[in-house]
Order: structure tokens, then C-alpha cells, then sequence
């Protein structure tokens, strides 16, 4: 399996449709501070299932949607979505493709929506999804600003997650 | 499943002591099972000591020295189960220029196996990246992406 | 000595609404007493808003903009009860380039007041010295004290 | 009051004498990961008084003697002294002196002993003439690696330090 593209619209300081294509290897981002880069690791985050607000920096869930700056209104509305390409080892259903787009949304109602190639679906099937191509349900693969040194700095009983993610 | 935690904890175990000496380009490194007998609970200790040192608690480790550690671990992991993609934010922070060079190398390594992608502010890591997007703020509160250098473009 | 703490309250509040103004180009910042009533207790919530942005909780600030906010509140109350000497310890690491000039512009100021001693890795911060110590470990395991460059022969 | 000269002997990894100079102004100080360069803060800390262990990077406070290297045997005493010059504000016992010099050793027998210009004194005559000279008890003028953000961090309750060391 391999990341092809993500677009984001109305995902925290993304007001505006963004497109991010990915090669094979090394994406590097850059930027000043505060200028968006670890927004785009949430967006990823949270497009593949996160279900704590917390994890995402916000204290509820509808902080992920843009909010308003200066010169803009807040949106209604966020979405992201995740197309994957060359996903080997899946289920039979979605083996006949080749790629597959992974949606999510959020309404400023509290109203989500979870599709896969633009079918409504549930959290479960994203989840079973990402399992069936080795993306392990609890995300280790994305490493949050400011978490590198927090894994030796923690206690021996809370490094137990990396060996169980792998067992 | 005991035997599944203990065959991947051996197997980390091993990986973290060869990508340890990598990073460190010398020392040693253990993982310590704190209660062997009861496997599921244990916590894990970490034995770092870097080249010519004495071994002490990780605690008094440097904070590039735990940055370092802390990614042999995760690599480490990684290499023992792949992920299809790796994304890192900032985990170069704390590291001083030829650090950053050791770690970007053995990105570069593992890139053939998995897609990276890092959010980074040194020159080191963004010269080693295939694609290098930039985000601008210019428009305070709304972000964009701005240009994409791709690999071939960056040689010309 | 409710007195005491309120005064040094609202002192420390101007002073970090004035350099966190100067360190963001812009933007507004508050200090808040959560519980005014009970002055001597009370938590005190921190509003930060950069240039242009909507004002959300700090926790939503990017890594480099808490990093500014902690050393805006930090100078501030250092400002209001100067300390002989100040020792930062890579303060500067999550900040990019344009804010590492506004961060060491406001010490170069201070430094007339206090004497300062800044651990770092950035360039930035190391050609704003007045004076340059460096540290190395030639030695696995034993620190020394190399070249001082001093004002006059960084000039030079 | 200004820091005039720091001497290490045997603390971290300063295992032969040691000295820095200190201007007034700026000071910087680079290196290497794992240099040495938060040690130099540490001993900054301690001479003035740190009797926290964990403060300074220990499991316990022999931890900041000299505790060997590949090359070398540990040590058996770890000593800094700290000169200070243009000390005003201080009672008169020390008014005369235009520099004073602070010491602390500590031996690997647990022994711990206090210098003011080579006098021995006791730790709570250090901390009265920081306290006279402007530096508070908590060394809050001392900002540790990684403490800067923690600030923000921290829960409202956590920050009342900074208000009530200015009151
Ligand atoms: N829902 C939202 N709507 C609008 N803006 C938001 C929203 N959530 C977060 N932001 C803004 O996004 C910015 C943070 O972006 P981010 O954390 O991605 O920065 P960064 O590029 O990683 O910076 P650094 O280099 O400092 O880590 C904050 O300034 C915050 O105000
Ligand atoms: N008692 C001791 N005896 C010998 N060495 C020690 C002692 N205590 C700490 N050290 C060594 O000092 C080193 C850490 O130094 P320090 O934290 O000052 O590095 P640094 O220059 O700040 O690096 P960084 O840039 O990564 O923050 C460690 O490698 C540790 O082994
Ligand atoms: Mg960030
Ligand atoms: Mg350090």
C-alpha cells in the first residue's frame, strides 16, 4: 500500500480545498511555525479514525473544522480524504481496485460521515481496512511533534505499546 | 499469546541494539524486561550508553541523546513489523547537524521499504527528501501549500 | 498579601500583552485569574492570539507558537523583577528561522539590564553573542571547554 | 551583581578543572549532542543551592560526580565554585568584598560542604545572599531543556509560580 494523495477541505487552517500528491519515498514539509505542517499529520490522523479530540489538540471534536481567521467566516463543514494506491492483501471486496479513497467528514451539527470510494460506510470497515493493510489500528506509524522524547521520559509499564502493536 | 509478545519483544530487542549502534556509530543498547516472570504486565526498561560513556540511567542522557534512543526504539518497531508509510513531525528537532545526517541516512535506507513523510526544519532533512512541499500562512489563518521541488527538479 | 500578588499580577499581565505583542509582530494576548475571588488559589489561564488568527485555546497552537507564548510570559516576568542573570537551555529549538531573530533581538535589549547565557544550536542565536563558548567531548565521556570567540574577533 | 566565573571539578562530565569566563551581555554556549552544555546548567544550579536530585537529571545527588568514562576512573568529589563581582544590596558581612565566591562540594561518602570566599558556611547562608542579591530561591532564572513549553503546558494551577516569585 502506498499514500497517493490527501485533500483536505475546511480541516483546521486548510479553509480552502488543498491537495497534497505523494511519491514513493521521502515527502519532506516545510514551513514557519504555525503555518499549518502538523495540521496536515492530525488530518491524517483523523482521516484514518482518531477518535480523541485530545489527540488532535482540540478540546471537542468540532475544533477540526476551520474556525475562522481575520478575514473568513468558520466553515460548517470538514473533510479529508486519504486515496491509497497498490493496497495488496485486502478483502475480496475491495480487491478488484486499485486504489481507494478513504473519506471522512464532520458537521458543525456533530453529524459524521465515513466513505470508502464514496460509499458510506462505518468507523469499523476504515479500521478493518487499515488493519488488513498493516497500518495497526492505534496509528504508531504517525509520531506527533514533541512525542520522540516522550517515550523514554515515560514509565517502563507505558512502553509496553510499541511490542504489543507488533505482536 | 505470551509467546507472541515475548517473540516480539526479542525481536525488537535485537533491532534496537543494531539501529542503536548505527545512530550512536558505536555504544550498546538493551531492552530489560523489569518483571520476566509476568510477561503481559512487565514494564520495559531501556539501557543506553553511548560510545565511551559509562552506562547510567537514561535519565541523565542528553536531550539529543534521548531523541536519538527514542527513534532507534521506534525504528526498531518498525523494521520488525513495516508500516506502508511512516510520518514524523519534527522528531529532528533536538538533534545537532551530524545527527541529523545519521538519522536522515537510515530514513533514506528505509525509505525503499516504506513512504516517509517528515515535517522538518532542518536543512539536513530537506535536502534528503525526494518531494519537499512547502506550507505558507500568507493569508494570516489560512494555510496553503506552495511549491513542490520534486527530486529531479532539486538536481537540476 | 493579596496586595502583594495582585500588583504583581497586573504588572507581569501589561508587560506580557507588550512582549508577546513584539515577539508576534502583532496579535493580543491575556493573562486571566480563573478564580478572582480567591486571588491567593486561583489558576491563571493564558489567551494567546497570533496575527490574525481567531482566538482558540492554547492547546491548539503550534509548537513553535506555544514555545513564543512561554518565553513571552517568562520575559515578562522577568522584566518586572529583573534577575541578575538569565540561563536559557535551547529555548529557541522549536522556533524557525524569522523567530529566532525577534527572540534574540529581545534578549540583545534585555542583556543590557541582565547578563544571559544561552545554551543553543542555532546559528541565529549564535552570531547575536557577545561572547562564544564551545563544548566538546574530543574525549568520549569527558567534556572540555574550547575556543572563546569574543565580539571584537567575531567582528575581526 | 554580575557572574564573573564558574569553576567545575569532578561535576558531570567535567572531569579535569574547568573554567568559564562571563561577560557582561550575551554568553552563548554550543556543542555536540551529549556535550556537556545542560551540565554547565546544572552546575549553575547546584553551587547556588539545588538540593533536588531529580532537578538535576539524578536518581541521587552523588549522580553528579564524575562517574567515569571508558578511559577514566570515576571520581570521588565533584566541586564548583561560582564567582560573583559588583555585588550590591548585600548586609554587611559581605559588603566589603567587592567578589564572592560560592562553593559547593559534595565527596561519594554522602559528605556535602558550602564556601563563601573559601569560609565555610551553610546552605541557608547561600540562599540568603542569592535572595539579597536579586536571584529568587527558586532559581526561576534558570530555564531548564524542554521547560519552555511546559509552561503552556501546564495546568492553570502550575503557573502560579512565576506571579508569586515576582510578589
Ligand atoms: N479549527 C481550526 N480553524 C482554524 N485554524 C486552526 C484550527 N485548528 C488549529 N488552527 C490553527 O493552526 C495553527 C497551528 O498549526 P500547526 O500546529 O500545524 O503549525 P506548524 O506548522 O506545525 O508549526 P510549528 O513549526 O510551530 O510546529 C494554529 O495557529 C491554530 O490557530
Ligand atoms: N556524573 C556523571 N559522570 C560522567 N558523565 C556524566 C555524569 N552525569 C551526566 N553525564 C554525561 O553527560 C552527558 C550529558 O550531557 P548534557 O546533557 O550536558 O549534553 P548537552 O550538551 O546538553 O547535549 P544536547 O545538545 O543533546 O542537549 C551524558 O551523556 C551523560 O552520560
Ligand atoms: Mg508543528
Ligand atoms: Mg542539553
Amino acid at each position: 500500500m502506498q499514500l497517493k494523495s490527501l485533500n483536505m477541505l475546511g480541516f483546521k487552517s486548510f479553509f480552502e480545498k488543498t491537495t497534497l500528491n505523494f511519491q514513493g519515498g521521502v515527502t519532506a514539509v516545510v514551513g514557519p511555525n504555525g503555518c499549518g505542517k502538523s495540521n496536515i499529520s492530525d488530518a491524517i490522523r483523523w482521516v484514518l479514525g482518531e477518535q480523541s479530540a485530545k489527540h488532535l489538540r482540540g478540546d471537542k471534536m468540532e475544533d477540526v473544522i476551520f474556525n475562522g481567521s481575520e478575514s473568513r467566516k468558520p466553515l460548517g463543514l470538514a473533510e479529508v480524504n486519504l486515496t491509497l494506491t497498490n493496497v495488496s492483501g485486502l478483502p475480496s471486496e475491495f480487491g478488484q481496485y486499485n486504489e481507494i479513497e478513504i473519506t471522512r467528514r464532520l458537521y458543525r451539527s456533530g453529524e459524521s460521515e465515513y466513505l470508502i470510494n464514496k460509499i458510506p460506510c462505518r468507523l469499523k470497515d476504515i479500521r478493518d481496512l487499515m488493519m488488513d493493510a498493516g497500518v495497526g489500528a492505534k496509528l504508531h506509524a504517525i509520531i506527533e511533534q514533541d512525542r520522540v522524547k516522550k517515550i523514554i521520559e515515560s514509565k517502563p509499564e507505558d512502553r509496553r505499546f510499541l511490542f504489543e502493536e507488533v505482536a | 499469546t505470551i509467546e507472541l509478545f515475548t517473540r516480539s519483544f526479542n525481536d525488537i530487542h535485537e533491532k534496537f541494539k543494531e539501529v542503536f549502534n548505527r545512530l550512536f556509530e558505536g555504544g550498546r543498547a538493551e531492552l530489560v524486561l523489569l518483571d520476566p516472570a509476568n510477561v503481559l504486565e512487565s514494564g520495559i526498561e531501556i539501557i543506553a550508553q553511548p560510545r565511551g560513556k559509562k552506562v547510567q540511567s537514561i535519565t541523565s542522557l542528553s536531550g539529543g541523546e534521548k531523541a536519538l534512543t527514542a527513534i532507534a526504539l521506534l525504528f526498531a518497531a518498525f523494521l520488525v513489523k513495516p508500516s506502508p508509510f511512516c510520518m514524523l513531525d519534527e522528531a529532528d528537532a533536538p538533534l545537532d547537524a551530524s545527527n541529523v545526517m545519521r538519522f536522515t541516512r537510515l530514513i533514506r535506507e528505509m525509505s525503499s521499504m516504506s513512504q516517509f513523510i517528515v515535517i522538518t526544519h532542518k536543512t539536513g532533512t530537506m535536502e534528503m527528501a525526494d518531494a519537499l512541499y512547502g506550507i505558507t500562512m500568507d493569508e494570516p489563518g489560512c494555510s496553503k501549500v506552495v511549491s513542490v521541488k520534486l527530486r529531479e527538479a532539486a538536481m537540476a
